[in-house]
């Protein structure tokens, strides 16, 4: 099974 | 103020067509250089980023940095009210609440002007950091649109396996499996119908298709549209807007637990 990533993990805030 | 005029109107409902139901409200920023805006989903699982440079516009003036909060839904009911082959202008005066729209027939005999508030949008900006893909795929657009709703049959995502022979799009779901492979094209008449891979690594990952089914709605922006694939990293998606700028989605990807 898969769980949806969110694209907070990847890119950073300013 | 800031005011921008787009010869070709429909690049601005077409645009917005294809983000609104991603997104709700968003913040057009005003720079000289251009228009931009990036946006989130509510689920912050995808990401809109925008771009129309300045020398697409027909006049572009812009005297000062302004941010233009703007819902989404508003704006496209609005342009609704234009005719395609309207030209429209966007206008701010500087110490306005407003976004002007004006709609102008091409002969200029008809001109039309909608006043929409300006909204406040807490809008947290994302640093998307530079990135060598996997794999980049370049297909049709319109092959892109009909592979992703031939996918929502039978489930709710999609693995993308690219590979030296072509990409791969694989479903399956409580009523079965099903894919579709897409060859690199040895020869075709146009490059807008080609499908080419240009792969670094071959990469394989599963996605959303609710998310790949509204960025497929920017089809009508371009013939083409553009995959970029790294393992566990967000799939860009990228329409060219004429030769004025990008329309991109980000999507998170789907990871094994």
């Amino acid at each position: 099974d898969s769980t949806q990533s969110r694209l907070d993990g990847f890119f950073k805030v300013l | 103020m800031f005011e921008a005029r787009l010869p070709q109107g429909q690049i601005l409902k077409k645009l917005i067509e294809a983000v609104r139901e991603l997104v709700t409200d968003a913040n057009f920023e005003c720079k000289p250089s251009g228009l931009s805006l990036q946006a989130m989903d509510s689920s912050h699982v995808s990401l809109v980023s925008l771009l129309m440079r300045a020398d697409g516009f027909d006049p572009y003036q812009c005297d000062r940095n302004r941010t233009l909060g703007i819902n989404l839904r508003t704006l496209a009911s609005v342009l609704k009210c234009s005719s395609n082959d309207d030209i429209i202008t966007i206008r701010a005066e500087d110490d306005g609440d407003s976004a002007i729209l004006i709609f102008e027939s091409p002969s200029s005999d008809r001109l039309s002007e909608f006043d929409l508030k300006l909204v406040d949008i807490d809008n947290e900006q994302l640093v998307i950091p530079d990135t060598q893909y996997d794999a980049v795929v370049r297909m049709p657009s319109a092959e892109f649109q009909r592979i992703v709703r031939d996918m929502q049959i039978l489930g709710d995502s999609v693995t993308i396996a690219c590979s030296k022979d072509g990409v791969k799009f694989s479903a399956n779901g409580e009523i079965g499996s099903g894919s579709v492979r897409l060859k690199q094209s040895s020869a075709v008449d146009s490059e807008d119908d080609a499908v080419t891979v240009d792969l670094q690594q071959a990469v394989s990952l599963t996605f959303a298709l609710r998310y790949l089914s509204l960025f497929s709605k920017a089809a009508p922006l371009s013939p083409t549209v553009t995959l970029s694939f790294s393992k566990d990293v967000p799939l860009l998606v990228e329409f060219r807007i004429a030769d004025m700028g990008h329309l991109r989605f980000y999507l998170a990807p789907k990871i094994d637990e």
